[in-house]
C-alpha cells in the first residue's frame, strides 16, 4: 500500500508542469524515503531527476517499494482538475494497475477522486555519481528565466562562462550576439541557513533579498560551457516552485539546474554540453 | 554551436 497526502496540493501540480514538456513517460519510485522520479528526454540530452522527501508529506506510507509509470501528461491533465490550495493524496496498491488522485477542498466540503492506469514503462536509469563541480552559481530563478528567454530570442545555445566575480551568459544567432553579465552581489546579501539533513542534500531557507540579482558563486576553477537554450528554457518551467536557483558546471559536464522544493526535496535538471569539435 | 553530446557519454546506466 502506498499513500501520500500532500496539504499544499499546488507544488504537486507545479512539479508536473516543470517536467511534462521534457518527458513523456517516467517511473516514479515509492519507497519509504520518499516519492522519486528519474527519467530522460526522448533525445537523451537533458534528464529530470525529482525527490519529493517521505517527511515532507503530510501523511507518508509506503509499505513496500512500488514503481508507478506513469504518462506524465495524463498525470498533468488529472492535477489540473484539483484547485490549487487543494489538498492531494496517491494512493496505489502494491500489486495494483491504477494511482488514485484524490483531491480535498479547504473546507472539505468538496471530495474528488480520479483513477489513473497506470502503465509499464522500460526505462534506463542512469547513476549519477556524487561531484564536486568547479562551479555553482546561486541566482534569483526568474531572472535566469529571464535570461534564458530572451537569449533564445537571438541564438538557440548559450554560453556561461562562471569567474569568480561574475557569471556571463553569451549567445550570437543570425541578426547579431549578446551578452549578460551578472556581478557576485557582494557576501552576505543571500540571506540563508543551510541545514544539513541526514539524507540526501541540504535543505536551505532562503529570505526574501529587497533588490538586485542576489548572485552568489562558488568557484574552484572558472568554468565556459554551452548548452542548448531550448532545454533551459523548458527546466525554467520549474521557476515558480523556487525563488532561487542552482547551477552548477564542471568542464566537459552536463550542468545541473536545481529548484529546491521547500521542506519536501527538489527537482534537478541535467543538461549535457555542446562540444566544440 | 558544436555538437550536442547525450548524457550517456558521461554517465554509465544501471
Amino acid at each position: 500500500m502506498f499513500e501520500a497526502r500532500i496539504l499544499q496540493g499546488s507544488i504537486l501540480k507545479k512539479v508536473l508542469e516543470s517536467i511534462k514538456d521534457l518527458v513523456t513517460d517516467a517511473n516514479f519510485e515509492c519507497t519509504a524515503n520518499g516519492f522519486a522520479l528519474q527519467a530522460m528526454d526522448s533525445s537523451h540530452v537533458s534528464l529530470v531527476a525529482l525527490m519529493l522527501r517521505s517527511t515532507g508529506f503530510d501523511h507518508y506510507r509506503c509499505d513496500r517499494d512500488v514503481t508507478m509509470g506513469m504518462n506524465l501528461l495524463n498525470m498533468s491533465k488529472m492535477l489540473k482538475c484539483a484547485d490549487n490550495d487543494d489538498t492531494i493524496t496517491m494512493k496505489a496498491d502494491d500489486a495494483g494497475d491504477v494511482v488514485t488522485f484524490m483531491f480535498e477542498n479547504p473546507k472539505a466540503d468538496k471530495i474528488s477522486d480520479f483513477q489513473m492506469k497506470l502503465m509499464d514503462i522500460d526505462t534506463e536509469h542512469l547513476g549519477i555519481p556524487d561531484t564536486e563541480y568547479e562551479a555553482t552559481v546561486k541566482m534569483s530563478s526568474n531572472e535566469f528565466q529571464r535570461i534564458c528567454r530572451d537569449l533564445s530570442s537571438i541564438g538557440d545555445t548559450v554560453t556561461i562562462a562562471v569567474t569568480k566575480d561574475s557569471v556571463k551568459f553569451t549567445t550570437s544567432g543570425d541578426i547579431g550576439e549578446a551578452n549578460i553579465t551578472c556581478r557576485r552581489t557582494s557576501d552576505g546579501d543571500m540571506k540563508e541557513e543551510k541545514v544539513k539533513t541526514e539524507e540526501d542534500g541540504e535543505k536551505v531557507h532562503n529570505t526574501k533579498s529587497s533588490e538586485g540579482q542576489n548572485v552568489d558563486i562558488d568557484l574552484q576553477e572558472p568554468v565556459t560551457l554551452t548548452f542548448a537554450l531550448r532545454y533551459l528554457n523548458s527546466f525554467c518551467k520549474a521557476t515558480s516552485l523556487c525563488e532561487n536557483v542552482r547551477l552548477q558546471l564542471s568542464k566537459e559536464l552536463p550542468v545541473v539546474v536545481q529548484y529546491l522544493i521547500e521542506d519536501m526535496g527538489y527537482v534537478r535538471f541535467y543538461l549535457a554540453p555542446k562540444i566544440e569539435e | 554551436g558544436g555538437r550536442q553530446k547525450t548524457l550517456k557519454s558521461f554517465f554509465s546506466t544501471t
